[in-house]
């Protein structure tokens, strides 16, 4: 039990570092467990600092920088542990063009590994453009929801609606 | 194991049954504000065994069932099914598909059925959480949840360590 | 002490039913006292319901609904007791186009009646499109902030970088 | 009461001396994830009393000094000024402008000034809670909180009342 909580642990430390780096484009990271001896009574704690900055405390992270903290992560797990599928709603939500892009580079690559199938809730138009295939939820009958299979176009439009 | 396709029918704001197809590579689902996009992740987390309804946003489990609407009357009974395609265990050989439902009747509660078989709540969240897809492992990121994360404490994090072991 | 608490409340309750359906563009919305005979002990619910929909509990709504939710609570008191100063860090991440056209409006309302001065945290183009003047921050050199008046195209131009 | 200006000076990424005016009507802040938008908004709440670390981000108050870069040394103090326009009380009268600072040494503490004296936190609190600006009042709406807001429990809700009213 013990043994195999630590081997997971240093394979998701593995891929959260270089994860990190990629969504960063730089910086370092890593994983650590706060009482080695004793995995299952520790806690997971997270070190990071993004590229040009001082290691500090998570906690000061900014908005996006957590966002994409969190995203290294969640794929870490993956990467080590993969699963069907995995279910994103508005991850993107606090970040800058540029990182979404990052983000949607290593969400792409993730999927083509481990060959899961990504569903992803979100507003932005870039993390629209990149998916396989688009539903758009309406209510054209207030109150009642329906989906219909969307092209980007349409998506884009269903946006700017007032 | 693969999920190929979920059915939402009388579940929060999707009244009607609505079928969403679980294809390979990426599916983006897109929408105005409230039309129903956190409803669907919500499903089906929901049919994978979900137990806490402040996790779906309500304060009881029958929250999950059509409130009606301006238009329509509340309904009684919300239903989620979703189709696993084998190699799963002995649940279903390879490229076998076989439906996971789970069914809500106000007043009444909630049951699971698997290959017509009723189950209980605690076989489905074993079902998924040996392969690391289940209603609350690191699988399901609901919206505002990849903040927390980085924000929640150590041994919570922790937790979904194990989840994934 | 309690009567004016109770005046406070009858006043931000009257914004408030306001507010919301100005920014909902309809539904209706109340604020109310769990013990109306002692406001001190008592909490401040929240009973809310979008346009065509059923009133439920305010935690089965969107992201962007309580975001307008919130937004409508917000202004509702700074109507009811002005303040110099205003500052709203990143209210619209979880909003639609439409509706950010919606807070913008209600935005620029509450700016003009008030004469309260507004800061403005935001990623969005129609936010940017709103101000009176704008502020980039820069890290040109990593770890290190800089601030620097910037014209919307600047701006826009900023977000895209990568 | 007016607040017309904003100095930063070794406030969390601000390592160097920078000026933000608050002129009328609707100032934008925009920029990259990370770059500091967000420390400028605490910088004004740490400046009107802020009295929480955790309200910062931070651990202890100390972790507002700039702790430099991978160019630069840290810092061993940080000081943010706020230039306050009356009428204000007996503070400013109309149209006259006086100067607000906090500044934090490492080891040592933060110490407010008021018109070149120093004042307690208690004294700035009151200062601002009076026109309804404060550290912690309804006017600083910080990042995520615009949503909890709505998730928050009722009684925490009515507090915003109360120092509203
Ligand atoms: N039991 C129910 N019956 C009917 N409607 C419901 C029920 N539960 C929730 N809803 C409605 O569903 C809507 C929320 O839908 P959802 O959270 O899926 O929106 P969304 O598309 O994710 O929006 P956003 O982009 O703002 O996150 C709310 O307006 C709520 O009133
Ligand atoms: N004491 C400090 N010294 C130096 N840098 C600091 C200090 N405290 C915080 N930072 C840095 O400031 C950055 C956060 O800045 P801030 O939260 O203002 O970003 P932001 O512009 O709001 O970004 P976002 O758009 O993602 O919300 C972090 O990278 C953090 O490392
Ligand atoms: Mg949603
Ligand atoms: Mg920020």
């Amino acid at each position: 039990g013990r043994e195999r909580l630590r081997s997971v642990f240093v394979e998701v430390d593995r891929h959260f570092r270089a994860l990190f780096a990629q969504l960063f484009g730089g910086g370092r990271a890593e994983l650590r467990l706060t009482e080695p001896e004793d995995p299952f009574a520790a806690g997971l704690e997270l070190v990071a600092m993004p590229p040009g900055k001082t290691l500090q405390h998570v906690s000061l992270l900014s908005g996006g920088e957590k966002s994409l903290a969190g995203l290294a992560l969640v794929f870490a797990f993956f990467l080590a542990r993969p699963s069907p599928l995995c279910v994103l709603d508005e991850v993107d939500a606090a970040l800058d063009d540029a990182n979404v892009e990052r983000f949607l580079d290593v969400m792409e690559e993730v999927a083509r590994t481990t060959q899961t199938r990504f569903l992803v809730v979100s507003h932005h138009p870039l993390t629209m453009a990149r998916m396989d295939r688009l539903y758009g939820v309406t209510m054209l009958e207030k109150g009642v929801s329906r989906l219909v299979s969307v092209s980007l176009e349409r998506a884009l439009e269903l946006r700017a609606t007032a | 194991m693969r999920l190929t396709r979920l059915r939402l029918s009388g579940f929060k704001s999707f009244a009607d049954p609505t079928e969403i197809e679980l294809a390979d590579g990426l599916t983006g689902l897109v929408g105005p504000n409230g039309c129903g996009k956190s409803n669907i992740v919500e499903a089906l987390r929901w049919v994978m065994g979900e137990s806490s309804a402040r996790g779906l946003r309500g304060s009881e489990m029958e929250d999950v069932v059509f409130a009606g609407s301006a238009s329509r009357a509340s309904f009684d009974v919300a239903e989620v099914t979703l189709w696993i395609e084998g190699p799963c265990g002995d649940i279903a050989g390879p490229g076998e598909q076989v439906e996971l439902s789970r069914r809500i009747v106000r007043g009444v509660g909630s049951a699971f059925r698997l290959r017509g078989r009723e189950v209980r709540a605690r076989d489905v969240q074993n079902l998924f959480s040996d392969a690391s897809t289940g209603a609350r492992s690191a699988a399901i990121i609901g919206q505002g949840e990849i903040v927390r994360l980085v924000d929640v404490r150590a041994d919570e994090r922790r937790r979904l360590l194990e989840e994934a072991a």
